[in-house]
């Protein structure tokens, strides 16, 4: 678990994480909404639309547009994800780019945004609040 | 995903302050 120390992570951590300097962070968080997208265990039209759409607005080397259409085909399991995430401020964003991405009306959806917020040590009352930030 | 990013943070905050 990580060592969650409320009012310590400075707004530019969230930011920058995400800049076109960090496609790590970009990519992580891409690989997150794919393997969202993919928990009902399919991914529909729709959300491939959705993630092509942001795909083509990030900065990516030809290499790292593949690898992510690649993972269209085989999205990381939820464990692979969470063990692919760095520090504590990460996991917020993992969760809300997950929770972004995923079709919150179907119950496995929400048992797979349960366990990720579970695994990744989010608590609670920051679920709550990310969700009011996303409006679901 | 810049948005993420801001959602993250506003969220955070929220959180923080309670």
């Amino acid at each position: 678990g990580f060592d969650f120390t409320p009012a310590t992570l400075p707004e530019q951590s969230f930011t920058d994480a995400i800049d076109d300097n960090h496609s790590d962070g970009q990519l992580l968080l891409m690989r997150a909404m794919i393997a969202a997208a993919y928990a009902d265990g399919h991914i529909d039209e729709t959300e491939r639309q959705k993630i092509f759409a942001q795909v083509e607005t990030m900065q990516l080397s030809v290499q790292e547009k593949a690898m992510l259409f690649d993972e269209l085909r085989k999205p990381m399991q939820l464990s692979e994800l969470v063990a692919a995430v760095p520090n504590a401020q990460m996991g917020i964003e993992v969760y809300a780019a997950s929770a972004s991405a995923i079709d919150l009306n179907q119950t496995v959806s929400k048992h797979y945004l349960d366990t990720l917020a579970n695994q990744l040590c989010i608590p609670s009352e920051l679920v709550m609040s990310i969700h009011r930030e996303l409006n679901t | 995903l810049a948005a993420v990013g801001g959602l993250a943070w506003k969220a955070y905050k929220q959180y923080s302050e309670q």
